[in-house]
């Protein structure tokens, strides 16, 4: 009985030892370096994203993590809006698959963004961005999609005949292999022939992210390099 | 350019202009 009591009271004392740590260091920003290391950012600006990350991750929950709502919340400042890019944005931001966002997909994925990062990876995300189901290769049918929801989502009016027209001579262009899908290889050669399809892969905000989160600077835990 | 006419543009441009798939909102107040 006595050693029962004191199982009970040494789990005890680990599950409150383990709160503890989880109140030190809440699950978010772990390791700055690293993530600097393995991103475009540099130390202070993964800490000023952090500040960032923190807004927009109370903002319905205060759990250290953005899920859809608080993602729409701080695009649109509403959760009310539609919208499909928002979506897919969200979901490849998602790498864990998991419906919510810890710091590091959100850092990782908007690195992405970075006036310095790769064209291969604003590329590669756009890509992923159009490949709706996923499959390597992006579908008529999944242009379609695309174009008919983002015309409703800003109120333009296309007839379907124009619609139709539109995505034909996007394939004439871009399926040079005449497959009926346009893979990424036929997505690189397009988008070196419209470097504008990119327009959006890049965020200047993102280079100026210290001096838009300065408060960063008190709670930094290592000095930059 | 951005005076292109819609039935000029690739479904690509058409959908990167009538989308709202821009995220500097996300540095918005």
């Amino acid at each position: 009985m006595l050693q029962c009591l004191e199982g009970v009271r040494h789990l005890c004392g680990v599950l409150l030892k383990c709160c503890h740590i989880d109140l030190k260091h809440p699950k978010g920003l772990e390791d700055p370096e690293v993530l600097a290391r393995e991103t475009v950012f540099s130390v202070s600006e993964v800490e000023a994203l952090y500040e960032l990350f923190k807004k927009i991750s109370s903002a319905v929950i205060d759990d250290g993590l953005i899920n859809k709502e608080e993602f729409q919340l701080a695009l649109f400042k509403t959760s009310k809006k539609e919208s499909l890019f928002a979506d897919r944005v969200f979901d490849l931001f998602d790498t864990k698959h998991n419906g919510i966002l810890g710091f590091e997909e959100f850092a990782r994925a908007l690195s992405v963004f970075h006036p310095s990062a790769a064209p291969d990876e604003k590329i590669n995300f756009s890509f992923q961005l159009y490949d709706l189901k996923q499959q390597g290769f992006i579908e008529r049918q999944e242009v379609k999609q695309m174009v008919v929801a983002t015309l409703a989502e800003s109120g333009m009016n296309l007839s379907d005949e124009v619609i139709e027209s539109i995505i034909d001579k996007t394939f004439e262009e871009a399926d040079t292999k005449h497959d009926g899908k346009i893979d990424k290889e036929e997505w690189h050669n397009l988008v070196q022939r419209h470097p504008s399809l990119l327009k959006n892969m890049t965020l200047q905000y993102l280079k100026d992210i210290t001096t838009t989160f300065p408060s960063f600077v008190f709670h930094s835990q290592v000095a930059d390099t | 350019p951005g005076d292109k006419s819609t039935h000029q543009m690739n479904a690509f441009q058409l959908i990167g202009m009538a989308s709202s798939l821009d995220l500097s909102g996300l540095f918005e107040e």
